[in-house]
């Protein structure tokens, strides 16, 4: 299964 | 008080038309550094990062950092109504809701101003880590452009993977297969039809092709597009806006399970 990751899993909210 | 003349209009009318489809609100932020964007679309898979540095401007005056609210779709239109050949202006005054934009012919025969009501949105900035990316690939934009638009119609995911033969964007769909490879090529006539990989460690990342085909409707400003990859983190898609910045679209990549 491949999923669609989020931005926010990567950077974080400022 | 904000003013900034932008000798060559077009280029703020291309870059609305490079985003307008990918985020519905945004804040401007305006500083001393420059006249700069960060937003994400709403399912917050893809962020756009635009600098347009002050330097470029031929009259910049902003005497405090100041943020606008805007809608993307009116500012497009709005811009629209700006010729190609147009020095646009931007004004506001302080503590106005409203913006203005002046558009004034190269012979300053023609001069016309439209305001637009400015919005509070709520910002969700990102912080993006410096990252030290597994492999560069700088291509002809048109010709990135055209490989997004031709594996879209086969499939909706991409494969990108690098090695040191190449590039390799490959995709599935009910109908089929589909791969096309493009090799490192410096010997061209124009440094802009260059296809260059640096650093080609191998990476192999997945993305939804809807975003890549939106990031492509910047074209346009730049003859060439950077694409920087590495494993399991956000790709970046730059395209560089001559003497004056960039836009930068950052898309997350799927990942198996």
């Amino acid at each position: 299964l491949i999923k669609q990751t989020m931005l926010t899993q990567f950077f974080e909210m400022n | 008080m904000l003013e900034l003349r932008l000798v060559q209009g077009s280029l703020l009318k291309k870059v609305l038309e490079s985003i307008k489809d990918l985020v519905n609100d945004a804040n401007f932020d305006c500083s001393a550094t420059g006249f700069s964007l960060q937003a994400m679309d709403s399912s917050h898979v893809a962020l756009v990062a635009l600098l347009l540095r002050s330097e470029g401007f031929e009259h910049y005056r902003c005497d405090r950092n100041i943020s606008m609210g805007m809608n993307l779709g009116n500012m497009a239109k709005m811009l629209k109504c700006a010729g190609n050949d147009d020095i646009i202006t931007l004004k506001a005054d302080d503590g106005s809701d409203t913006v203005t934009f002046m558009f004034e012919s190269p012979t300053q025969d023609k001069i016309a101003d439209f305001e637009m009501r400015l919005m509070d949105i709520d910002s969700e900035h990102l912080g993006i880590p410096e990252a030290e990316y597994h492999a560069i690939l700088i291509m002809p934009s048109a010709e990135f452009a055209r490989i997004c638009k031709d594996l879209s119609s086969i499939g909706d995911t991409v494969v990108i993977s690098v090695t040191k033969e190449g590039v390799k964007f490959s995709t599935r769909g009910d109908i089929g297969t589909a791969n096309v490879v493009c090799r490192q090529n410096t010997t061209v006539d124009k440094p802009e039809e260059a296809t260059v990989i640096e650093m080609p460690e191998p990476v192999s990342l997945t993305f939804a092709l809807r975003y890549l085909n939106s990031f492509t409707k910047a074209t346009p400003l730049s003859n060439t597009v950077t694409i920087s990859l590495s494993s399991e983190i956000p790709v970046v898609v730059e395209y560089k806006i001559a003497e004056m910045g960039y836009i930068r679209f950052y898309l997350a990549p799927k990942i198996e399970e």
